[in-house]
């Protein structure tokens, strides 16, 4: 199984046509290897995405030094991932 | 049986398949299997069909999990087909629906996608299919319909997850949508269901041009969101995909559209705004039931307002 340790989910929240434009851009930087949940579109909408641990660094200074305000949606991924998995065993063949 | 199959967690493509027989042989009447193709891995492709008779009578449509990652799709249309089995003779919507129009559902519309998530990368959102010159592998099956194909708000990239691929239809798992459609030639509704962002969308993606049916759609839309909101107090969102999200081309419901499906929709469901589509299997029956109610609005309306 793929892991998703360190991986983050952050929620950005571009406020203008000109930061939405910018997010765009980190798009289209493939070495970062973003995956864009819900992708850039009009100013005020959520953009959610998940940063890989080795790229958190260069995308969170990328959004600070543009003023672009971001939250962490998902802390780790992986845990999430793991706490998915545990309920599937627990609850299987439970009836509903 | 499906009355002890457990709604209240993720399944695996084996066990979804497996529920499927167990329903069709439950209610012979009511419910049969269809196959439509099969996915670029060779998997089957399944359709179930709820009618009480006759041959092509005018339909509506839903799938559920073409990106397959969104878990809760899947799920969900595993709760709703057991919920039109439990309501038909019992509920008068269901019931005067199913008298007049059949429903197909397809529970799991990218098969490979969705066993890749279960065995290898639960984050996986396109199908397996691999395009020559490329170590990337798979299509977004949302971007890759007969629909403005190409132009932008979908990726020519492969190694993007919005890639349209090659050509329109590229991937079996769309086609046999596709060839399906065509062929019943009677489907009036059409609703493929997302997860997440809590939104309820109608044509079109490609161009912020109104549809010329947008002001029925989205009356329609508020009244299923509103009957959807009336459970659970889910917000939800309605619109054009290009006004409300984003320009999408060659998505599903562009293409059913122009095809002549007035009543086309696709749900993006509930998202507790901190999981995303990774949603706690705690929240897969609160949103099936909330979902259910805007469906059955949808359909009721479709079967109100025969064109």
């Amino acid at each position: 199984l793929e892991n998703f340790v360190g991986h983050q989910v952050l929620r950005i929240s571009a406020a203008d046509e000109a930061q939405v434009q910018k997010v765009k851009e980190l798009e289209d930087l493939e070495h970062l290897q973003l995956d864009f949940w819900r992708g850039p579109a009009q100013p005020g909408s959520s953009i959610d995405v998940r940063v890989p641990f080795p790229s958190i660094q260069a995308v969170k200074v990328f959004l600070e030094a543009h003023a672009i305000s971001y939250s962490i949606m998902i802390e780790d991924v992986q845990s999430l991932l793991d706490e998915e998995q545990e309920q599937m065993f627990a609850f299987q063949g439970r009836a509903r | 049986s499906t009355n002890t199959f457990n709604y209240a967690i993720y399944h695996t493509l084996d066990e979804i398949y497996e529920f499927m027989d167990m329903l069709v042989a439950e209610n012979p009447q009511l419910v049969s299997k269809l196959q439509i193709g099969n996915t670029y891995e060779g998997r089957p492709i399944y359709v179930l069909k709820f009618s009480t008779g006759g041959n092509k009578r005018p339909a509506i449509w839903i799938d559920t999990g073409i990106h397959s990652r969104e878990w809760v799709t899947q799920a969900s249309g595993t709760w709703f087909a057991k919920k039109i089995t439990e309501d038909y003779g019992q509920d008068p919507k269901i019931t005067a629906i199913l008298s007049n129009m059949d429903i197909f559902l397809e529970i799991v519309t990218n098969p490979d996608g969705f066993a890749f998530t279960h065995s290898t990368n639960r984050l996986w959102r396109k199908t397996r299919s691999r395009t020559a010159g490329s170590s990337c592998i798979g299509v977004d099956p949302n971007r890759n319909w007969d629909a403005a194909f190409g132009m932008p708000g979908a990726s020519g990239n492969p190694c993007t997850e919005t890639y349209r691929g090659k050509y329109a239809n590229s991937e079996t798992e769309v086609k046999s949508i596709v060839d399906f459609v065509k062929d019943h030639g009677n489907i009036k509704g059409f609703i493929s269901i997302h997860s997440y962002s809590q939104l309820l969308l109608y044509p079109y993606g490609y161009t912020n041009t109104p549809n010329p049916d947008q002001q029925e759609l989205d009356q329609l839309a508020k009244e299923a969101v509103t009957a959807l909101s009336s459970l659970h107090g889910t917000k939800y969102t309605y619109g054009s995909i290009y006004t409300t999200i984003y320009q999408a081309s060659g998505n599903t419901i562009d293409w059913t559209y122009s095809q002549g499906i007035k009543y086309s929709y696709t749900f993006e469901l509930r998202d507790t705004g901190r999981y995303g589509f990774l949603l706690p299997a705690s929240q897969i029956i609160p949103t099936a039931q909330e979902t259910w109610l805007a469906l059955v609005t949808i359909m009721d309306h479709v079967k109100n307002h025969p064109y």
